[in-house]
């Protein structure tokens, strides 16, 4: 039974979708059968791979309003134990149709994953920068979630009202939700501002919070420039290292899955 | 008559809130009234200011849903020719309302801007990380749009989506919207990187490309969480400059009104 892991926060450009992609491609490097599903309509998990038109015909929008069989929409990436499925949204009036029939029907996609969770390990979502509908619905789907913050900026206020959210979720429609942890990325260790914002995130969610953390590095500024998860175009950066190790230290908190 | 300038884009963390924070304080310190308006449910422009709480007591949230004066609802800020509409929308219930809301009258902003545009030289608006009902509505309403683009990561779809949404606003809904131009931010001169998608936005975009590059710098980092415009904070600094630079930039243009 896979794990089912989402990537969420409502700050943008947190590095959500780099998180998603390298953590996805870190997991599959250690060998567990490892699903990437863009669910943000910005495609930004399509833009990180370099699949082919005829490869990226489907994606999230036909499996949850046309509701084409998951078997068509499964991409194989060129990493052996990772695939994909891509958001192929691709107008703002499709994107309020996504909305829409994903806040009429908040299980829509928790059903349709359940045809799948026995092919993998672990099943990785990719959330829009937003707490609505689209988001609402991956954590009913999700066991856990997972909060990239920005080591340069800290709000208090949106990580309690993400809290917040991710409780009213468990409370009404899915009580095994649980925290996976608070990831720290674009830390810059030269600068007062990254240390200041490490001590503070520890000390509001203490165990919560990753020991790996993600530095800012110019090879991780690339990456979507590049089309390839960084463990494919640089596997001994420092972005590659720090994703890696965010991988292992998630297979050993869910060991005993 | 004021110009309304709506700073739009929905990829997340391009330095939205950054700039429209940024760029109404250094009209405002050229002596131009202007009005700032947090549109985003994410409360960025409120946390870029150290308001009271009896200041943030009313939001764009009152405006739009409880009809509340538009006069009781502006903050003067600290810069003489600066005042401020913070968004206090409080939880992902109230931004639900907000988004159904502007969706159902997609002119209830502009109805609402119609009576304060005798007042001030300039209206900047900072939008959501999408391009959903807020962020329409918001377009309808103004004159022009600002596009920022990440000095480190430019995508063509996503560049191609936005016009694409502003053309279709401007077909249905608001016939005068024009592009008032694309805003290269958190450029690194050092990477090649940032000397690529400054190249590749130019060739796209041409004369529509400002010619005011924002650098990446630590201090705008910072500028959150010391809860002031970086003109307030730093007026010597890279950053500081590069937005007073922007802001002559946009008079210049616009000198002729
Ligand atoms: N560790 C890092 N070092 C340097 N740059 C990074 C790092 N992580 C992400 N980036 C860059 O920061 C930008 C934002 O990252 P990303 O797109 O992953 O964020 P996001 O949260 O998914 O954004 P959105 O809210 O739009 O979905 C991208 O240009 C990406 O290349
Ligand atoms: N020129 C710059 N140099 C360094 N950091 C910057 C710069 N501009 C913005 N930032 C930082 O980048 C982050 C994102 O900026 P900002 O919040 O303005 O983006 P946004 O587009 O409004 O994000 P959202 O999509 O969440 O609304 C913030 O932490 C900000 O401090
Ligand atoms: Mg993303
Ligand atoms: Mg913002």
């Amino acid at each position: 039974m896979a794990k089912i892991l989402a990537v969420v926060s409502q700050k943008g450009g947190v590095g959500k979708t780099t998180t998603s992609v390298n953590l996805a491609a870190s997991i599959a490097a250690l060998e567990m059968r490892t699903l990437l599903i863009g669910i943000d309509p910005q495609c930004g998990v399509s833009s990180s791979f370099n699949f082919t038109s005829r490869e990226n015909k489907y994606g999230i929008y036909d499996l949850v309003y046309y509701k084409v069989p998951i078997v068509e929409v499964i991409i194989h990436s060129e990493i052996k134990f990772l695939d994909v499925i891509v958001s192929n949204v691709k107008s703002s009036s499709e994107e309020d149709i996504l909305n829409q029939t994903m806040k009429a029907n908040k299980f829509c996609l928790k059903e349709i994953l359940a045809e799948v969770v026995k092919f993998y390990d672990y099943i990785i979502l990719d959330c829009p920068p937003s707490l609505g509908a689209i988001s609402i619905s991956t954590m009913i789907a999700a066991d856990s979630i997972l909060i990239p913050v920005q080591g340069e900026y800290y709000s208090k206020e949106s990580l309690a009202r993400l809290l917040q959210t991710a409780k009213e979720v468990s409370s009404m429609y899915n009580p095994s939700l649980t925290i996976e942890g608070v990831l720290l990325t674009m830390v810059d260790f030269r600068t007062n501002l990254g240390k200041k914002v490490c001590e503070d995130i520890r000390k509001a969610m203490g165990e919560k919070v990753f020991s790996t953390i993600i530095p800012r590095t110019v090879k991780l500024a690339e990456a979507p420039m590049i089309k390839k998860p960084i463990i494919l175009s640089d596997i001994n950066s420092k972005g590659a290292m720090a994703y890696l190790s965010l991988a292992q230290e998630i297979l050993a908190k869910n060991e005993e899955r």
